[in-house]
């Protein structure tokens, strides 16, 4: 197969060889192959710079609808390590190897303290929280009035905020999901584990000869 | 239902989240 040694490099500015991706993570070399599959698709959609800007991922999450997202910006702020306002394929394969199955569960809580953590501060506060719970009643056809808006969020806090000063610490949201696991259901994507048959295409791009699977 | 009470219960829903998408073509 190395006879199709294909364009990827020239076209995909962030390209990384396969064989070191796997290396770094859960997944093996055809799957990091097919999940390049899938960057290409998003990657392409607007611009076709062998690059993910914020657009072509909310497009790819939201099925071509064009919405602009508080919680689908968060997880690209989160996917763009480089801060550059785009995602390339290292930076796609590294933050989706978080949400392996395999990946283990301290590394899960991580991610989802920092995108609780909107502004960065180490802590998740009542005030970035208040601002989520609104964002979502956007988006949905939920109505809650802002009394009871505080009441969520007073009787969560008293449940995660061992301290009471108001903000929560990493220790505290370990804390506070491993008596809620259901909250870590979003940082798992079983779809990873089948992405070789989701893509199956990547086998006529590979540049690997033996592919392992 | 307890999980109405929970902020990140309800935050979790949304389809900004849904990394699955990504994958459903």
């Amino acid at each position: 197969m190395g006879c199709f040694h294909s364009t990827a490099k020239r076209q995909h500015p962030g390209y990384e060889d396969p064989v070191d991706l796997a290396s770094q993570t859960s997944f093996s070399v055809s799957e990091v192959e097919a999940l390049f599959e899938l960057f290409k698709s998003i990657s392409g959609s607007v611009i076709d710079d062998g690059l993910i800007n914020k657009e072509e991922f909310q497009l790819a999450l939201f099925k071509n609808q064009r919405k602009e997202n508080l919680f689908a910006n968060r997880i690209f702020d989160l996917f763009d390590v480089k801060k550059r306002g785009a995602i390339d394929f290292g930076d796609f394969v590294r933050a989706l190897n978080v949400f392996h199955p395999n990946i283990p569960m301290d590394e899960k809580i991580d991610f989802s303290f920092k995108l609780y953590d909107m502004d960065s501060t180490g802590f998740i506060e009542r005030k970035e929280v208040k601002q989520m719970l609104i964002a979502l009643l956007g988006e949905s056809e939920m109505r809650l009035s802002d009394d009871i808006i505080e009441t969520i969020l007073d009787k969560t806090f008293s449940d995660a905020d061992a301290n009471q000063d108001g903000k929560i610490d990493r220790t505290e949201w370990e804390n506070f999901v491993t008596r809620n696991p259901s909250l870590m259901k979003i940082m798992t994507l079983p779809y990873l584990k089948d992405i070789t048959t989701t893509f199956p295409s990547f086998v006529f791009n590979s540049e690997v000869d033996d592919l392992v699977t | 239902k307890p999980e109405s009470m929970n902020a990140f219960a309800l935050i979790s829903r949304s389809q900004g989240f849904n990394l699955g998408n990504l994958f459903e073509k």
